[in-house]
């Protein structure tokens, strides 16, 4: 990431954000 | 039941969404591959409401500037505002065919009568590289007016970048490019300019077997 850019895992996301549905 | 628990707000409510390449494989026979869809649902008071993120989270993934993201939300109305985390479906093989139609179909309704104006924006590290804008007529259909994007084909631009992604030997570097691509949508009444629905993308590959998947939220400023 350039500099500047945050991480999207370094923000307050819900836990939801990272977890692929499996249906 | 659909407002707060979909992607709805006071006056427009998305019924589908859809990108996908059509690939004919004989006179007869289309296959059609779903790259990201959100299909039909048909909340109840009984469901939940969508998770919350705070729209502040994500504004630098977002054009900033006159027009972007922070303005959009501060005009309103806030109900109109969400975030979706597509899982796309990278699982197909990609050959250069001039037969093969790159495409994406939305649907809309509203119980009013209006036109609507769509505008896509793809960005690269919250930049924007292109834009469509769209506009749609309403049919009354079963008591309500339905709008529909039908087909319309992905620009240039989009299959370089699908295709570029597929030639990435390994899924993590696939979401490494895609943590800094998004797209905003915003739906706006062409008569009045109200802002009708606004839809933040981002994205990850899926890696399901069952094709493409989503989380929706409701975006809002805690």
């Amino acid at each position: 990431n350039p500099a500047g850019h945050v991480p999207m895992r370094a923000r307050q996301l819900p836990a939801s954000f990272w977890q692929e549905p499996r249906t | 039941p659909w407002q707060g628990r979909s992607i709805a707000g006071c006056k427009l409510r998305m019924l589908e969404f859809s990108a996908f390449l059509e690939q004919p494989q004989d006179p007869e026979t289309v296959n059609k591959h779903l790259f990201v869809h959100i299909g039909q649902s048909n909340p109840t008071y009984s469901d939940p409401y969508l998770e919350a993120v705070d729209i502040r989270q994500i504004y630098d993934k977002f054009p900033e500037k006159k027009g972007g993201l922070k303005e959009l939300f501060e005009k309103g109305p806030p109900n109109a505002f969400f975030l979706v985390k597509f899982w796309a479906d990278l699982s197909i093989n990609l050959q250069d065919d001039s037969s093969f139609f790159y495409g994406v179909s939305s649907q809309y309704e509203s119980a009013e009568n209006m036109i609507i104006t769509s505008s896509t924006k793809v960005c690269s590290f919250g930049k924007q590289v292109v834009e469509k804008v769209e506009t749609e007529y309403a049919r009354f259909e079963s008591g309500r007016y339905v709008f529909r994007i039908h087909r319309s084909p992905l620009c240039e631009y989009m299959i370089n970048f699908i295709h570029k992604l597929k030639h990435l030997p390994e899924k993590y570097m696939m979401n490494s490019v895609l943590e800094n691509f998004t797209i905003l949508q915003v739906v706006t009444n062409r008569d009045t300019l109200e802002t009708l629905l606004c839809i933040a993308y981002v994205f990850e590959v899926s890696t399901s077997e069952h094709g493409a998947q989503h989380h929706i939220y409701r975006l809002l400023k805690d």
